[in-house]
């Protein structure tokens, strides 16, 4: 008996190290540990050697939040759908995978350059729209983001196009004013359009650590994110920070990017993403 | 904040007492959980509580301080320690120019770190030159050529047809023959498991064998900073490292964790967006943000 007490706080050990390591963070680790210490407790989970594929559905059915495609069939086209987020995670990559993903389907996609600040910005978003075959509405370079998200709303609409996505400069969540301008280009689109936009995704890093919690946090209490885009999967990082931001702010993970090309877009899915933390 | 919770874990024990294992073990469970939260890789936060505990059992409260307060100075000493209290200055070559050449993951900061490095250096009296070696990110070219017209700095860019190895040859040729001392190799991001991007950095390092290659590492990385680090290094040899984005409120125990698997020291630190001079990296600052 002394035993297999000994195997078990092994294989319990080796767990929790490896929910830490997939960058679970701490308080959502032990709270899956401390359910699952109970659990062996009252003998309702067999035997250790269960352990791995209870939490693994554990955190499968914590994934589950949100199906994808109910956001756009409920109102006239253009759908519009803003990017935010941090400095370099990935936003203006995902907006030509997006572009790409809705251009193979048949529709019309313009872009918007809303990144007026960084140098090259506006170039990296032009090369994309050549790329995906997008139009990209743009101004000139320092101009206000508010007035380039107006004009792309008001070119998508009079030109019908079926997808608009909007571009926007990374900003920290911790620099006031950056957030307050994200605000005013969000109030402008609804301005436009009512309702719009009608999917504001927050990118987040996969090998970004706790910082993700907060980022979360912030860019929703800024505007109405409706879903993340999970990036860099492709890399060694597990991106295990998004259980706990699905969980505790009830924001679905809608996408992942595997790679740095159009094509490297895959819809989020809880199953093959818990698999993966394991492997 | 980890004070705080030290000062409950020792409401029990007053001054004269020894530091015993016993009496520090709550304490150091509590300082493991602080330096997880902060992103300090699982093993690296094992092998530093070991550390710490070695260095801190036996030891006598002293009369001045609360054992929490003790725990803390002793980790907070460690932690510098560990972070590198030598300030690592940048090296040169002994004959002109001297290449510098900035590796790193997909977005880290590179790119603007760059451009800060070329500032910094014109100011200090230096001729620098920026070499596009980024061939593959759409407009990487145009982004570092907009930076250097902003702080007039020459940007060689022969443009995209060219590979990277053959660019960084020729851009250090090209500053041979003008008069640039110090040349900046900008290269394009990369994941450190891609095993053919990673040999054209090693292609470039011999070719243009730079008396600086910094890792840019976000300070918000997570676990997976040892993997980055221990890579990179593993496969260049770094001379140090570029921490990025500490504007923000990350608590950055990547840096820990950088430090700890390779050794190399971290030797300047991004503050912004804005072109303003990379900063010198400060261990004691470091380590009382890591322990929030
Ligand atoms: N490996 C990998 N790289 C990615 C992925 N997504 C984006 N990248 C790369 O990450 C870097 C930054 O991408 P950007 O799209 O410029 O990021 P951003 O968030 O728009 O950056 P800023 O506008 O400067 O804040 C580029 O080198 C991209 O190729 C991904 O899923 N995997
Ligand atoms: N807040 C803040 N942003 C930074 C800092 N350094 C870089 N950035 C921003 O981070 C984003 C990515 O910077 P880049 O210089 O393009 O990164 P990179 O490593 O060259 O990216 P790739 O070439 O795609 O790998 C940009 O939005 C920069 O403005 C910093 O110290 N603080
Ligand atoms: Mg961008
Ligand atoms: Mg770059």
């Amino acid at each position: 008996l002394g035993e297999r007490k000994d195997i078990t706080s092994e294989i319990l050990d080796d767990l929790e190290e490896l929910l830490l390591l997939s960058d679970i963070g701490v308080t959502t680790t032990m709270r899956i540990m401390n359910g699952l210490r109970d659990k062996l407790r009252k003998n309702e989970i067999r035997d250790a050697c269960f352990v791995r594929g209870f939490i693994r559905s554990e955190i499968e059915s914590i994934l589950n939040y949100g199906s994808i495609d109910t956001l756009w069939e409920d109102h006239d086209p253009p759908h519009i759908i803003m990017v935010v987020g941090v400095n370099g995670v990935g936003k203006t990559t995902t907006i030509a995978k997006l572009a790409r993903h809705y251009r193979d389907q048949g529709k019309t996609v313009f872009l918007a350059a809303g990144d007026t600040f960084r140098a090259g910005a506006i170039q990296q978003l032009q090369e994309w729209g050549k790329r995906v075959n997008a139009e990209v509405i743009s101004q000139a370079e320092g101009s206000d983001p508010s007035a380039v998200a107006w004009d792309a709303v008001a070119a998508a609409k009079s030109r019908h196009a079926d997808i608009l996505i909007i571009d926007t400069a990374g900003r920290l969540h911790t620099q006031f004013n950056l957030m307050e301008e994200l605000k005013k280009v969000h109030r402008v689109v609804g301005k436009n359009m009512p309702g719009a936009p009608h999917e504001i995704l927050l990118v987040l890093d996969a090998t970004t650590g706790q910082n993700a919690v907060a980022q979360a946090r912030l860019f929703s209490e800024a505007v109405r994110v409706t879903g993340i885009a999970l990036t860099k999967l492709d890399g060694t990082a597990k991106g295990g920070i998004v259980i706990s931001i699905v969980n505790d702010l009830k924001l679905p993970v809608r996408y992942i990017g595997i790679g740095e090309r159009m094509d490297d877009l895959r819809d989020f899915d809880p199953r093959t993403f818990a698999a993966a933390l394991f492997e | 904040n980890l004070t705080d919770r030290l000062q409950s874990v020792f409401k029990t024990l007053r001054g004269h007492a020894k530091l015993t294992e016993g009496n520090i073990a709550e304490a150091l469970r509590e300082v493991r959980l602080a330096l997880l939260e902060a992103d300090v890789n699982f093993k690296v936060v094992k092998r530093f509580i070991n550390q710490v505990q070695e260095r801190a059992v036996g030891k006598e409260v002293f009369k001045s301080l609360t054992p929490g307060q003790q725990v803390i100075k002793i980790v907070h000493e460690e932690l510098v320690d560990l972070l590198g209290r030598e300030k690592a200055a940048m090296v040169r070559a002994p004959m002109p120019p001297t290449v510098v050449m900035l590796v790193g993951l997909q977005g880290s900061g590179k790119t603007t770190s760059c451009a800060k490095l070329a500032k910094t250096f014109k100011k200090e009296g230096r001729q620098p030159m920026l070499v596009a070696a980024d061939i593959y990110r759409p407009a990487a070219i145009d982004q570092l050529k907009t930076l250097g017209t902003q702080i007039d700095v020459p940007v060689y860019a022969p443009g995209t047809d060219i590979n990277p190895v053959e660019i960084c040859e020729s851009g250090l040729a090209a500053a041979k023959r003008e008069g640039i001392d110090t040349v900046i190799l900008d290269t394009a991001g990369r994941l450190h498991i891609d095993r053919a991007l990673m040999d054209e950095l090693r292609n470039i390092k011999s070719k243009t064998n730079p008396s600086e290659i910094l890792l840019v590492a976000d300070a918000m990385t997570g676990q997976d900073a040892v993997n980055i680090a221990q890579s990179f290094n593993n496969d260049l040899d770094i001379s140090g490292v570029i921490l990025t984005k500490l504007d923000g409120d990350a608590r950055g125990g990547a840096a820990l964790s950088i430090k700890s698997v390779t050794g190399k020291p971290i030797k300047l630190v991004g503050m912004g967006e804005k072109l303003d001079p990379l900063e010198v990296f400060h261990p004691d600052r470091m380590a009382s943000r890591i322990l929030g």
